[in-house]
């Protein structure tokens, strides 16, 4: 059957960093992740949403391991970008569903933001490609969200379901 | 070569909704993106950044086609949960490469974030997958972030450059 997901994953151990009130003009991107990349530090998810006022929020992810390095960088780019501030948390986690046969997202993730919902989980960011959902939950709630996802799609077996610890 | 990316893409027949203030509570996501696939609205990107003091924005594409029916449901749901208000964009394009070997995605997106930066583009919004970046631009400036992206990354080719008017 042609399933429109074919797995989900949960990574537990990452750290969400979010850069607020950024000028919302080119170079800024460039500047934060350049500095963050020269560190050697993974970046996951990338979170962008439109800015207002000229200003803009950034919020990404990375391997808590790379926190401290990140959070140099940052403050760095931040002071010389006059960004309003920056903050980082620690615990958090990221559910995942995956599928081909998701040109018809909206329905595939209103399933998925439901399920969550009914599990009282709140999700704190999203990022979505052609085949991939991705909601960012608070870690102790990251194997309930992975259950209650992967229950709903029906998936007997998620693919390599990563739970790195 | 095990190049980073294999290929970049235009996408220019979306249009950007943007609904702001909305509850930062389990459900909302649901209720949105639920609404919105009743009324048979193909959902592309979606993008929410952490929210602040119990609010957050939600950002999401459609089809420019799909954006009447996709309108009217984001007003019921907006008002029904007390968002602060909604607007969209008609002139947006997205602009993406893609790799199946961006795990240091944090290089490949400082080297696409460069870029757009030497070329004057702003980037309105991001969003990341494991394989992919994607940057939203304004529209008439589409063709030329796909062509120094592309530029950038040496591809001879692009993956099938679906410019979809
Ligand atoms: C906020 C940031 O994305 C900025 N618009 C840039 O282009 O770099
Ligand atoms: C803002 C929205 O994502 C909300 N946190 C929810 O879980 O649905």
């Amino acid at each position: 059957a042609n399933r429109p997901v074919s797995g989900c994953a949960l990574i537990k151990n990452e750290s969400l960093v979010t850069v607020t009130g950024l000028p919302d003009r080119p170079g800024t991107s460039w500047k934060l992740f350049s500095r963050i990349a020269e560190r050697n530090a993974t970046v996951d998810m990338i979170v962008q949403n439109v800015g207002e006022q000229g200003k803009a929020d950034i919020s990404f992810t990375v391997m808590s391991k790379d926190l401290p390095a990140t959070l140099e960088a940052v403050e760095e780019v931040a002071r010389e970008l006059g960004a309003s501030g920056f903050y980082h948390e620690d615990t958090v986690a990221k559910v995942s569903v995956v599928g081909l046969g998701m040109a018809q997202q909206s329905g595939v993730a209103a399933k998925m933001f439901r399920e969550l919902a009914n599990a009282g989980i709140n999700i704190l960011m999203i990022t979505t490609s052609e085949i991939k959902i991705s909601a960012l939950v608070s870690r102790e709630l990251g194997e309930e969200a992975l259950r209650v996802v992967h229950r709903a799609f029906e998936l007997d077996r998620p693919v390599e379901p990563s739970v790195e610890e």
